[in-house]
């Protein structure tokens, strides 16, 4: 009589081996070679996951050179393609993120309690048991602030050459242009009436392109905010330095129209759940500025009213907006001496800055707060496409 | 009884600069 023996498939415990010799091979069709749209479809930060397993078979062999050699190969692997790509806003989210959930990772399962408190059982099955990687969690981070700071560069790139086109030139209030000041220069600045106008739609357009990749892609969510509050800080910044070099712009009519642009702006920022990142705050002193084109500036309750409302603008700024400020038309008049030397004397209290313009470069300083997945790694299988056939499930 | 688990050992790891310091010599040292 014949007996079968049926073998029970072994369980994948989560973890992938592969030959010292297969490091490179890894690397390149992990890291270098791969392109974000290769894995649309596939879980988000499949290759930090890959990587985590790959680490977790080399810890649990107790092979640190191994863990060593892997991690260093990584973050240089990392380093070369964002170095390739430094103008590719996709690419740097793609590694951010992927960067971002390998620190996690290595945090969610490193087995210290702190991290694991919303691990599963199983997950906590997945911890590594020889090692400890804070100093790679170090490096890692360390890394995640250098990409972070690239994508906030390519945005910013992206973005610059819109926001005084956008937010101070364009018209899009129907009916205004008829009450612009005398002698209003029409698209001035570099910005000529063709090509390089635009209208705040093009921001707003390139702020959901920003934003769809950046979700696709997986960031965690409190990245993505941050990088809107700087985003927001820099067109506020730049709309601001213009408004207070430019006569011509600092009129009533150019107050309502920015007071408009800023709103469209903040229902942006609703329709996307982005209204609790801090972006809104980082307008403020543009939106003082635009409140104060369009406030009445002439008796001692009008000054009172400019000097309470205006607490984000220096004393410097509120002179020179008032200094600049042109009349819409001969029944409008322009702000006297007298009354800037009354909203002088009643700010010369505070303790403000002396610098007229804003740093538009200033970088808020990021944080990548810990954000465990709910995914564990004996659900992960490796597709096909990613060319990675020498990795053996353990 | 539980078992207390082993403590972990640090792997040392050199920083983000020190890290492109040695990737760069590798790569001037290689053809």
């Amino acid at each position: 009589r014949q007996v079968t023996v049926q073998r029970k498939e072994k369980d994948f415990q989560g973890m992938l081996e592969y030959h010292k010799e297969d490091e490179a091979a890894l690397i390149r069709n992990l890291v270098t070679d791969l392109k974000p749209q290769t894995l649309l479809g596939t879980v988000p930060c499949l290759p930090a996951y890959i990587l985590y397993m790959c680490i977790r078979h080399a810890d649990y062999t107790n092979d640190d050179l191994k863990v060593h050699s892997l991690l260093t190969s990584t973050i240089n692997g990392i380093k070369k393609v964002l170095k390739k790509h430094n103008d590719d806003f996709e690419m740097t989210t793609f590694w951010l993120s992927n960067t971002c959930r390998l620190l996690h990772c290595l945090k969610q399962y490193s087995g210290d309690e702190g991290f694991m408190t919303q691990n599963t059982a199983k997950q906590n099955e997945h911890c590594l048991k020889n090692f400890d990687l804070t100093e790679y969690r170090q490096v890692l981070s360390d890394l995640s602030i250098q990409i972070y700071q690239q994508l906030i560069k390519i945005a910013e790139g992206l973005l610059q050459p819109m926001i005084v086109s956008a937010m101070l030139e364009n018209e899009s209030i129907q009916g205004l242009s008829g009450v612009k000041p005398t002698g209003y220069r029409k698209r001035s600045s570099s910005m000529a009436d063709g090509d390089n106008a635009y209208c705040l739609e093009a921001v707003i357009r390139q702020m959901n392109s920003f934003h769809t990749v950046m979700c696709d892609q997986g960031l965690d969510p409190e990245i993505i905010q941050q990088v809107f509050k700087q985003l927001f800080y820099m067109i506020s910044a730049v709309t601001l330095n213009n408004l207070l070099l430019r006569k011509d712009a600092c009129s009533w009519s150019t107050g309502m129209q920015l007071r408009y642009n800023i709103s469209q702006l903040e229902e942006w920022l609703r329709g996307r759940n982005l209204h609790q990142s801090g972006a809104v705050q980082t307008m403020e002193p543009l939106i003082q500025a635009a409140q104060l084109l369009q406030l009445k500036k002439k008796t001692q309750e009008d000054a009172e009213a400019i000097c309470s409302l205006c607490t984000a603008l220096s004393t410097q700024q509120i002179v020179k907006i008032l200094n600049l400020y042109t009349p819409l038309n001969e029944f409008e008049e322009r702000v006297t001496v007298a009354f800037i030397r009354t909203i002088q004397a009643q700010l010369q209290e505070r303790n403000d800055p002396q610098q007229l313009l804003l740093d538009f470069k200033h970088m808020f300083p990021v944080l990548f707060p810990f954000n465990p997945s709910s995914l564990t790694m004996d659900s992960i299988h490796i597709p096909a496409c990613l060319n990675l056939e020498f990795l053996n499930e353990v | 009884s539980t078992q207390r688990p082993r403590p972990r050992v640090l792997l040392k790891a050199p920083t983000l600069a020190e890290m492109e310091e040695m990737n760069t010599s590798e790569e001037e040292e290689s053809p």
